[in-house]
């Protein structure tokens, strides 16, 4: 049986919170070694790969693999039922047909259990190759989620360009043209503002700016996000969690 | 303009 317990229900409000918008039904995998989702969008232009460690749980126990199959509105509706400081715990048994969801808010001595009804999610498991990446640049979550949406009030697609000076942001649409440039920089007393480039080749790609904005619901869950880029790859923006990840890729605009 | 590539191309299903 699964028996994973949580400090506060916000780590998993904000991961469903990050993933809803690109996958309605997947399978949670729970393993001896923690929780794991792997998902594309319908249209298999996103994919969406999380990993949450048994270590970044207060207590985890899985004793054999379980795949859980969630219809995420369904879990997100449950998991507003909980407050975000509240402890979560999630059980279920070996082949289950529900996920219990227990809320423990400790003020108030309020317990509250939720039983969420699981469904059978036939769901092709994607092999991710390695990937040796022309440009990773890794910056503020919240710069980045600022340059999404601002751009995407212009443009539905974004051009980003990534050389030894910087990386820089760029979009062409009906009302009018933006772009961003940022440069590396290195915050000693704040280092999650810092700004990191680390480049083997310079490499230029277009990408859906309604698919970014998606990923950047992630955003409360990381100070910092990774963008790595290579050739006509999909573009990875990875958020760490404690032990853990939650990485989406997207496939790139293709020819001009 | 550009066309929405797709992921089935990058990555294989196991």
């Amino acid at each position: 049986m699964l028996e994973a317990k949580l400090e506060q229900a916000a780590l998993l409000k904000r991961i469903v919170d990050s993933i809803r918008d690109i996958v309605q039904d997947c399978n949670f995998e729970c393993s001896e070694s923690g929780l794991s989702l792997q998902a594309m969008d319908n249209s298999h232009i996103a994919l969406v790969s999380l990993l949450l460690g048994k270590d970044g749980f207060t207590d985890y126990r899985c004793d054999r693999s379980i795949s859980l199959g969630v219809n995420v509105g369904a879990l997100t509706k449950i998991l507003k039922c909980g407050g975000n400081d509240d402890v979560l715990t999630l059980r279920a048994e070996d082949k289950p047909s529900v996920l219990s969801v227990m809320f423990e808010d400790s003020i108030q001595d309020r317990i509250s259990e939720y039983n969420l009804k699981l469904m059978d999610v036939d769901q092709e498991h994607m092999g991710i190759p390695d990937t040796e990446y022309s440009a990773s640049v890794t910056m503020p979550t919240a710069e980045f989620q600022r340059i999404a949406r601002d751009l995407h009030t212009l443009s539905d697609s974004v051009e980003i360009d990534v050389n030894k000076e910087g990386i820089t942001f760029s979009c062409d649409g009906d009302i009018g043209a933006g772009s961003i440039v940022l440069k590396p920089s290195s915050n000693i007393d704040r280092p999650e503002q810092s700004i990191n480039v680390e480049i083997v080749e310079p490499v230029t790609l277009s990408f859906n700016l309604k698919y970014l904005n998606h990923f950047c619901k992630a955003s409360g869950l990381s100070n910092q996000v990774t963008l790595r880029l290579s050739g006509e790859a999909p573009l990875l923006v990875e958020y760490k969690l404690p032990n853990g990840f939650i990485r989406f890729f997207l496939a790139p605009k293709i020819g001009d | 303009t550009a066309t929405q590539g797709r992921l089935d191309g990058f990555f294989k299903v196991l």
